[in-house]
């Protein structure tokens, strides 16, 4: 999946 | 969460704390470049402004303590301490590091929102928010060696979220490019540095560069 942020990441 | 992401968040941490005693013991930041303290407390607050939206306790609690502990070292640097700033080697022009990483972050994004346009320029301010630190200990030719600990534990943080994208990318089918990319750029830049690191520091001698 192209680039879903990932929120979860510091 | 997987070992490379939280190994890398402790390893940030770990940088973060270093730094914040090394100033409040020895009550010096001699050698400490302000300017990239004043940097990493831009590039926390523009990145954790979603701060409100609940993630895990871990999240919540990380991010108020990256923000809190940037701003403190800001504050020992230009204020408590102010008269062991070394304002003569801390000259990097920051200018050209925030501006076109703003204007970047307004042409190369993935939404054209204000938290994604200032979440993207965190992401590129980090990448070279250190730039002044290295230039400052290039120009001084050393630096202490918890100096350079605090330099090895703050690139070894973004190291091992390279391995974390990795592993992201081969278990969940997930990557950020924006992170990936200014990831990879922030982590060469330590290269020189981790190399002096381990063949001198590590052998106990002072890290000398090359003037």
């Amino acid at each position: 999946s192209f680039a879903v942020k990932s929120k979860d990441e510091l | 969460m997987n070992i490379f992401r939280l190994v890398g968040d402790l390893s940030h941490l770990l940088a973060i704390i270093i730094l914040l005693l090394k100033i409040w013991k020895t009550r010096s930041c001699a050698g400490i470049s302000g300017k990239s303290q004043i940097l990493f407390a831009i590039v926390y607050t523009s990145r954790y402004l979603d701060l409100p939206n609940f993630v895990s306790m871990y999240n919540t609690l990380m991010k108020i303590v990256f923000i809190a502990a940037s701003y403190a070292t800001v504050y020992l640097i230009y204020m408590k301490f102010k008269a062991t700033y070394d304002h003569n080697h801390d000259t990097f022009r920051v200018e050209f590091l925030v501006l076109p990483s703003f204007v970047l972050a307004l042409l190369i994004n993935h939404d054209f929102t204000v938290l994604e346009v200032l979440w993207t320029f965190s992401i590129y301010m980090e990448s070279v928010a250190i730039l002044p630190q290295l230039f400052m200990v290039s120009k001084t030719g050393e630096a202490e060696s918890i100096t350079s600990h605090y330099l090895f534990a703050l690139g070894s943080y973004r190291a091992l979220y390279i391995l974390n994208w990795i592993y992201r990318y081969t278990t969940e089918d997930h990557y950020d490019l924006i992170a990936i990319v200014a990831g990879i750029v922030q982590t060469v830049l330590y290269c020189d540095f981790f190399y002096l690191y381990i063949t001198k520091v590590l052998k106990g001698k002072k890290l000398q560069l090359p003037a």
